[in-house]
């Protein structure tokens, strides 16, 4: 069950937002288990200091296996496309080639973290998606506002240093549920 | 309002802060 963080300690550096990281996994066994329930929180923080001491007891996402997938979004935000924030929203979705995850997920995180997006509340979450075949970084953000899309492609494309043919598309949420594949 | 911003060196030197153990 969700557990807001904890206050940041004595001289820790807290961090603009506080953020949730969760945790789901699909297998044979709970394909028929809805998303939502699927979802386990691991823990949430509100300081540098604190992210780094959850982060360093975590498996990194290049060493999973299996369809796995790692969320971590801003509290009060739900990993999923229905929440509030989300809905009116979308995501940046990057194929990686495996072996790249767990760098470009650790990029993408602290650049989320560390507001370098400039783009005001737009930020939402981010997840890594470990698969069969290529792996999956998605960034969600709360508007379809193109300047804003825009942006952050950017400077995506600056905090990640991906390979020049590196698949980069923008997904609506509302075209992620039409789409039936 | 100021936003809170580090960049990605300023996370990894706080990363060897006793405090973030």
């Amino acid at each position: 069950t969700f557990r807001p963080a904890p206050k940041p300690g004595e001289g820790e550096h807290p961090l603009q937002y506080n953020y949730a990281l969760w945790f789901s996994r699909r297998s044979q066994s709970n394909k028929t288990v809805r998303y939502d329930q699927n979802l386990k929180f691991i823990a949430s923080f509100a300081s540098v200091e604190q992210f780094w001491n959850i982060y360093s007891y975590i498996v990194r996402p290049g060493d999973m296996t299996g369809h796995v997938d790692y969320h971590l979004f801003k509290e009060g935000i739900r990993p999923m496309w229905e929440d509030d924030a989300n809905k009116h929203g979308g995501k940046w979705v990057i194929r990686l080639k495996k072996g790249l995850a767990s760098r470009c997920w650790e990029n993408l995180i602290l650049a989320m973290l560390g507001e370098q997006f400039m783009v005001g509340e737009e930020i939402c979450g981010a997840v890594i998606s470990i698969r069969f075949q290529d792996d999956i970084l998605s960034l969600w953000n709360r508007s379809n506002d193109q300047a804003i899309i825009s942006r952050i492609r950017d400077t995506l494309q600056r905090v990640l240093n991906l390979p020049p043919n590196t698949i980069m598309d923008y997904k609506s949420h509302t075209d992620s549920l039409k789409d039936t594949s | 309002g100021t936003r809170i911003v580090y960049d990605r060196s300023r996370l990894m030197q706080l990363r060897n802060s006793p405090l973030a153990r």
